[in-house]
């Protein structure tokens, strides 16, 4: 499942 | 927040800092690309623009200041402050190629036609390859000193522990970007030569020459 709510990574 | 996502924040936050230290001590910025560095500068003031528009956390925030800063002070070091100690005409990599095909592949490839989802994906793009001109300065020289290996080591390392973040988060989260993934495995492979030598020659004391 894609998920790309918000970048949360560096 | 996993355990492979620390050690990776920590390998890149000690990679930063080891150049930092490496150039501040020997007064010097020999050795090193600044185009490389250039590039990553472009990183991240692309990709932390966010800062202004999507809290995460402290430590998020923190975080991407203090590579925002520290990758600034860098580039002021190398050409500015210590700018007699370049080695220019080692740095010959054609970088631009590197912003022109990134910034190409982000208009093309992206999860939304949007400003700030494409400056993120540019940033991705352009991190797998920004090391490219320092790895082609180490072929061109043919030795690295022990510290810039250090450096490399450590900042090859971050990404490659991304990756098992993201095997983690894929199974944990059910949380798939397969944007940062692809462009991270083209990262940590463009390490790969280099890792071998680090480990067959430097941990073992001796510098890294490349076999002629």
């Amino acid at each position: 499942k894609y998920c790309n709510k918000k970048h949360d990574e560096l | 927040m996993n355990v492979f996502r620390l050690i990776g924040d920590m390998s890149h936050l000690a990679a930063i800092i080891i150049l930092l230290i490496k150039i501040w001590r020997s007064r010097s910025c020999s050795g090193i690309s600044g185009k490389s560095q250039l590039l990553f500068t472009a990183v991240f003031t692309c990709r932390y623009l966010d800062l202004f528009t999507n809290f995460v956390s402290i430590y998020n925030t923190t975080m991407k200041i203090f590579f925002l800063a520290s990758s600034y002070a860098t580039i002021y070091l190398i050409f500015m402050k210590f700018k007699a100690t370049y080695n220019r005409n080692h740095d010959t990599f054609r970088f631009e190629l590197l912003i022109v095909v990134s910034v190409i592949l982000a208009l093309l490839i992206n999860h939304e036609f949007s400003a700030t989802e494409i400056l993120w994906t540019f940033s991705i793009y352009l991190e797998a390859v920004a090391i490219l001109p320092q790895l082609f300065m180490i072929t061109k020289t043919g030795e690295a000193e022990s510290i810039t290996s250090h450096y490399l080591f450590a900042l090859g390392s971050y990404r490659g522990l991304y990756i098992l973040n993201w095997i983690y988060r894929y199974y944990v989260e059910g949380h798939l970007d397969w944007i940062a993934v692809l462009s991270g495995i083209v990262q940590t492979g463009l390490y790969c030569d280099f890792f071998y030598l680090y480990i067959t020659r430097v941990m073992k004391g001796k510098n890294l020459t490349l076999p002629a």
